[in-house]
């Protein structure tokens, strides 16, 4: 996808 | 991991331990928000549901079990055990005014169109208004006891980092979420008015009560 999807911060 | 995702994390906990042990302590949850506590418990449901599909670190799943379980214990303490003091008709924020619109923008604007991560996007959005109610009841009996404003205020403090981690992450990794960003930066903002409360009278010693 074009971002960088953060699902490792809470 | 950086110190300021730490520091936002551990503050992020800090507050909810803090409303969940004051409620306890005093027996009552007079001063709080039911519906801001129902949200923030929506929130974490809806966004840790990857708990079941992904790991990322003993860290990361600890943490998210920590949250879902407070915000359950919250939630039961302030509609079951404690319910004769929950000062529900301080408590008239309509929540179908934030869920209904903040479910379907997660329909319209998302990373991409699966179940998952729709149910993500509108964690993220819900949370960044959640805390409307508890400042709307604040308004309206025009003040907090100290011990909720320090919750406000650790909660606070969480988003301020999340945004220095972001640029932080901007910088030295290349990551950037702009759903999270954006959200994240309107949940600040709401808390700005509070944030100038906070410093000019509670870190004084005084009560935080809103002028007249």
């Amino acid at each position: 996808s074009r971002y960088t999807i953060l699902k490792d911060e809470l | 991991m950086n110190i300021f995702r730490l520091v936002g994390d551990l503050s992020h906990l800090l507050a909810i331990l803090l409303l969940l042990w004051k409620i306890w302590k005093t027996r009552s949850c007079a001063g709080v928000s039911g519906k801001s506590q129902i949200m923030f418990g929506l929130v974490y449901i809806t966004r840790y549901l990857d708990l079941f599909t992904n790991f990322i670190s003993i860290y990361n799943t600890t943490m998210k079990a920590i949250f879902i379980a407070v915000a359950i214990a919250t939630i039961y303490l302030i509609y079951f055990k404690f319910k004769a003091t929950y000062d529900s008709n301080h408590d008239t924020f309509r929540m179908e005014f934030l869920i209904v619109p903040v479910g379907g923008l997660a329909f319209l604007v998302n990373h991409d169109f699966t179940a998952l991560e729709i149910l993500w996007t509108f964690s993220i959005y819900l949370e960044s208004v959640a805390i409307l109610p508890q400042l709307f009841m604040i308004s309206k009996t025009g003040e907090a006891e100290t011990i909720t404003s320090h919750y406000l205020f650790a909660l606070g403090s969480y988003r301020a980092l999340y945004i220095v981690n972001w640029v932080y992450r901007y910088y030295f990794e290349g990551f950037f979420d702009l759903i999270a960003i954006v959200a994240g930066c309107v949940q600040t903002i709401l808390y700005c008015d509070f944030f100038y409360l906070y410093v000019t009278k509670v870190m004084h010693g005084k009560k935080l009560s809103l002028p007249a």
